[in-house]
C-alpha cells in the first residue's frame, strides 16, 4: 500500500487533492465536502469536487443541481455550481431513482474514469467524497490517486468515532498525511430559547484526537440552515470551519 | 437475481429473518435493530441479530458488550445479552481499531461464514443489519440468505430518502417483500420546553411511502436518552415501533 505507487494516476494542473472521509455514512461528510468547496471558492480558490461515493452520490443533491455533465469527444467536461466544478456518479445516473448494485471491480473503474476523464482544467483544490467504509472505493483513492492529504469527519458518538478512527487508521496505512479531524452535529442550540443540547453525545472528537494525536478543526454544531441544504435549498457556507489559508 | 436461486442457504431452525437496510449510513438502522431486537424478546419471541455491516460493525457497541464469541469444534457460538443472540464481524476483530479493508469477494464469504456458522438454535426473528450501500454485501444477503421481508429505514431528508428509495428498489429487484419504511428522527422535542424542532426536515418519510406504496410503520423522534445507547449505556427500547404481533 501507500502513496507514489507504480499506478498513480497524473495529477495535472491540480495542485492540492484532498480526501475526505468518515468510515461512518450520515455523519455530514458530504455537507462538510460542500460547503467547504464554497468557502475556498469565496476566498478566490479554484476548487472542483468529485464525488467518489458511488454507493450514495449525494453531492449533486447538496449543490441542490440537476445539471448534467456535456462530453466533448475526448472529456467529460464538469458542471458548475457556485464556482465549484462538481463531478459524481450522480449525475451520470440522475433522475432515475435506480439502484446502481456496484461489485467491487466496478466501483474502482468508475472512480478512475471520473477522475481522468474529467476535464478540470486548473485548481487549487479538488475535494473527493469517499463513500463510507474502509473498502474497493477507498483502496482505489488512496492507491491510483495522487492524494496530498485526508480529512476525517465525524460525530460525538462513540459508534462514529469507532468508525473514524478506524477510517484514520486506514490513511495512515496508505500513506495519506491527514490534516486532521473535523467533528459535526457537536450540538444543538435552540434557536429559540439558546439553550444548548448535547443530542449525540459530547466529547467524542477531543478524544478521538488526542487518540490519534491529530488536531480537532471544527465542532459544527447541527443547524437547520445546514440540514436544509439539499432539501431544494442552497449550501449554508459554515462559517469556514478550517483556513487553508 | 431473486429469492430461493440456487444458492439459496438453509434456513435451520429459523422462522423469520428480516434484512434492515437504510442504503444511506447514519440514518439509525443498527439503533433500531437493536431496539427492535430487544422490544421483540420483551414480547416472548426468540430473536438473533447478524450484523452484517461488515464495513462499520456497530451492533456490538449497540447492545454494550464487549464479550467474545466461543466456539466449539463446528459451530460459533453467539454472544447473548438482553436475551438476544449476536453475532458481527465486529465480535471478531474487537478491541482492535484496526481497519478491515475489504474487497467486494471478502465480504460476501465472511456474510455467508457467519450465518452458516453461528449455532442460532430455534429463534422466531432473525435480524440482519445490512452496510450502507446497494453492493456485495446487498447482493450476497438477498441472493443467498432465505430472507421472508425487507424493512426499510430513513430520516426525513432528502439525501435519506433518495438513497433510501434506490434501497429499497433493489429489495424489489431481489424478490424481497418488503414491510414497510421507518422514519427515524423526524424531530426533536426539547425535553425541558416541549418545543418540538425539525432539525432534518420533515415529510421525507410520508412522501417516499407513498412513491413506494409502502406501510410508513413509525415515526422515531430524535432522543438523547436514545444516541446515548452506545455511549455505554443500555439501549433504550423505543415505545416498540412496528407490531409483529
Ligand atoms: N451540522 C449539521 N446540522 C444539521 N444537519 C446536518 C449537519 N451536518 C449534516 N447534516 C444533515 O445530516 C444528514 C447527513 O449528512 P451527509 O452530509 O449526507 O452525511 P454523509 O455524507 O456523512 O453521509 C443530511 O441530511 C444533512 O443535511
Ligand atoms: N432516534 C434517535 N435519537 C437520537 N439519536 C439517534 C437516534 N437514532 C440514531 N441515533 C444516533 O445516531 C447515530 C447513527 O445511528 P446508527 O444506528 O449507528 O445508524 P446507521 O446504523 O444507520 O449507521 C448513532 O450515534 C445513534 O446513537
Amino acid at each position: 500500500i501507500g502513496m507514489g505507487g507504480p499506478h498513480v494516476l497524473p495529477k495535472g494542473e491540480i495542485k492540492n487533492i484532498i480526501a475526505i472521509g468518515s468510515g461512518k455514512g450520515g455523519v455530514g461528510k458530504s455537507t462538510v465536502v460542500t460547503n467547504l468547496a464554497i468557502a475556498l471558492v469565496k476566498q478566490g480558490q479554484k476548487v472542483g469536487v468529485l464525488d467518489a461515493d458511488v454507493l450514495g452520490p449525494n453531492i449533486p443533491v447538496m449543490f441542490n443541481t440537476n445539471q448534467h455533465p456535456v462530453g466533448d469527444d475526448k472529456y467529460i467536461i464538469p458542471i458548475e455550481k457556485y464556482g465549484v466544478k462538481i463531478i459524481s456518479i450522480g449525475v451520470l445516473t440522475q433522475g432515475t431513482n435506480e439502484p446502481i448494485v456496484w461489485r467491487g471491480p466496478m466501483i474502482s473503474n468508475a472512480i478512475q474514469q471520473l477522475y481522468t476523464m474529467t476535464k478540470w482544467g486548473e485548481l487549487d483544490f479538488l475535494l473527493i467524497d469517499l463513500p463510507p467504509g474502509t473498502s474497493d472505493a477507498m483502496l482505489t483513492v488512496g492507491q491510483s490517486l495522487p492524494l496530498n492529504y485526508g480529512l476525517v469527519v465525524t460525530m460525538p458518538a462513540k459508534v462514529s468515532t469507532d468508525d473514524a478512527t478506524r477510517f484514520y487508521k486506514t490513511f495512515e496505512k496508505l500513506e495519506v498525511p491527514v490534516m486532521g479531524i473535523i467533528e459535526n452535529m457537536s450540538f444543538f442550540k435552540a434557536p429559540d430559547t439558546g439553550t444548548v443540547y448535547p443530542i449525540f453525545g459530547e466529547g467524542g472528537g477531543t478524544i478521538m484526537a488526542k487518540n490519534m494525536n491529530a488536531p480537532l478543526l471544527a465542532q459544527i454544531p447541527i443547524d437547520q440552515k445546514v440540514s436544509s441544504c439539499g432539501n431544494e435549498q442552497a449550501p449554508v457556507v459554515i462559517a469556514d470551519p478550517t483556513s487553508f489559508a
